[in-house]
């Protein structure tokens, strides 16, 4: 599979350390097309021992950057929610995802600035580089993932009202990006006992992301308030909620073969072959239907 | 029956043994065993966050001559066997390996500091075959 012209670094996973024309005969991940190597966690570890023998240097180097722990919190609650102890993806027939990605923001420069009459508005311009994202992964949903510490015992519930806007380099000359596209809506939350608040912009990213692009720019202003408009009470009172930057989740379907595709059963049987084969001789089905379909087949061949 | 037992030679007991031997299915024959790891013995647990055990199990043992549909083997396992045992033995026997598989899920954290949910196809054997 090509990357589609995707433009990234085109190094390989981060496991790998023999440089390309040095050894490329000895390193077997190289012999993967570029769409494929990067990203696939397990290849390029599981290749380089394989490919390390002699020197049993099994001691992959750890991930340069430590992720989030908020994030790898909530990665470990998905992943209990996803499989069993051992390891076993549950069959779930709801979620079709076969990966999930997360992606804390590279920089954002925080501008916090108050006004009373609007509540308190907290605004960050987040930048998510998707580079680990591979050409055969395809986006399913993608959530920004609030991790809400109010510093207060919230009561009721929470009124936020959230502006979106997608910045872009229309060239690399271009010092401040302009805004290419924004949303804006709000959402009603039970902050209450809730650790994580999920924001579905899908529908937002989906354009940026459908073009392959590598580095996502937004600027997110979130404002919340106490009560709840559908009761109509006063929204004056603020929260002082302190707002954590953000983090980018990808629900991806992986099309590769290396991928787990629960509804894909024809592919199932195609590498079971010793699976055994359909008797020729329709068997008795128990609810009936064999002997119906039988005799309207004998009707049928009758009319022919 | 009795008619029967009186044309039929009676074979020494050792012969007989030596007869039926050739049916027996072997003594370590060709079946799923267990193994299991756990990633801090590869040292890859700094960037595998989940599962912490991972029993991948493998086949070992000999295939048996007659395969038949025990191990859902094709027709050509009985011809490659054939073909080891009377013509060419420079031919390798059938091999025990594993028919079917089941995926893993697997929590790890990318080079960029980033974390990855993935499902893999294909990492658990779960059953067996000769081939």
């Amino acid at each position: 599979p090509h990357s589609r012209g995707r433009v990234g670094s085109d190094q390989t996973s981060g496991f790998l350390v023999a440089p390309e024309d040095a050894a490329s005969e000895l390193n077997p991940l190289l012999w993967l097309p570029k769409g494929v190597r990067r990203g696939y966690a397990l290849l390029p570890p599981l290749l380089k021992v394989l490919s390390d023998r002699g020197h049993q240097s099994w001691e992959s180097e750890a991930p340069r950057l430590q992720p989030d722990s908020r994030a790898l919190r909530y990665m470990k609650r998905l992943y209990k929610m996803s499989a069993t102890k051992e390891g076993i993806p549950k069959a779930n027939k709801s979620h079709l995802y076969n990966t999930v990605r997360l992606f804390t923001p590279c920089s954002e420069c925080k501008h916090r600035h108050r006004d009373l009459m609007k509540g308190d508005v907290h605004s960050v311009d987040l930048l998510f580089n998707l580079d680990r994202v591979t050409a055969l992964e395809h986006l399913l949903k993608s959530v920004l993932l609030y991790s809400f510490d109010t510093s207060v015992p919230v009561s009721s519930p929470v009124t936020c009202v959230c502006r979106l806007s997608a910045k872009e380099h229309n060239f690399s000359g271009q010092v401040c990006p302009s805004i290419s596209h924004s949303l804006a809506f709000s959402l009603h939350v039970e902050v209450r006992n809730r650790k994580w608040v999920e924001i579905d912009v899908t529908s937002f990213l989906q354009p940026l992301i459908a073009t392959n692009r590598r580095n996502i720019h937004m600027a997110v202003n979130f404002t919340c308030l106490l009560g709840d408009p559908q009761q109509n009470t006063k929204l004056e009172t603020l929260i002082n909620v302190a707002l954590v930057p953000p983090s980018l989740l990808l629900y991806l379907n992986d099309t590769s073969e290396q991928a787990y595709h629960r509804w894909n059963s024809l592919r199932h049987r195609r590498n079971n072959p010793g699976r055994p084969r359909q008797r020729n001789s329709p068997r008795v089905d128990p609810t009936g239907d064999q002997e119906k379909e039988n005799s309207q087949g004998k009707r049928a061949s009758r009319r022919r | 029956r009795d008619e029967n037992l009186k044309e039929a030679p009676a074979t020494p007991p050792h012969n007989l043994s030596e007869y039926f031997k050739q049916f027996l299915l072997p003594q370590n024959e060709c079946e799923l065993h267990n193994f299991r790891l756990s990633f801090s013995q590869l040292k890859w647990d700094k960037w595998i966050i989940a599962p912490h055990r991972y029993s991948p199990q493998y086949c070992k043992g000999d295939c048996p001559r007659v395969m038949g549909h025990r191990y859902g083997s094709p027709v050509h396992t009985m011809v490659q066997n054939i073909i080891y045992e009377k013509l060419d033995s420079s031919v390798p026997k059938p091999s025990c390996v594993p028919a079917e598989y089941s995926p893993l899920s697997v929590l790890t954290i990318e080079p960029d500091g980033s974390i990855v949910y993935k499902e893999y196809e294909d990492m658990i054997a779960t059953k067996c075959t000769c081939r």
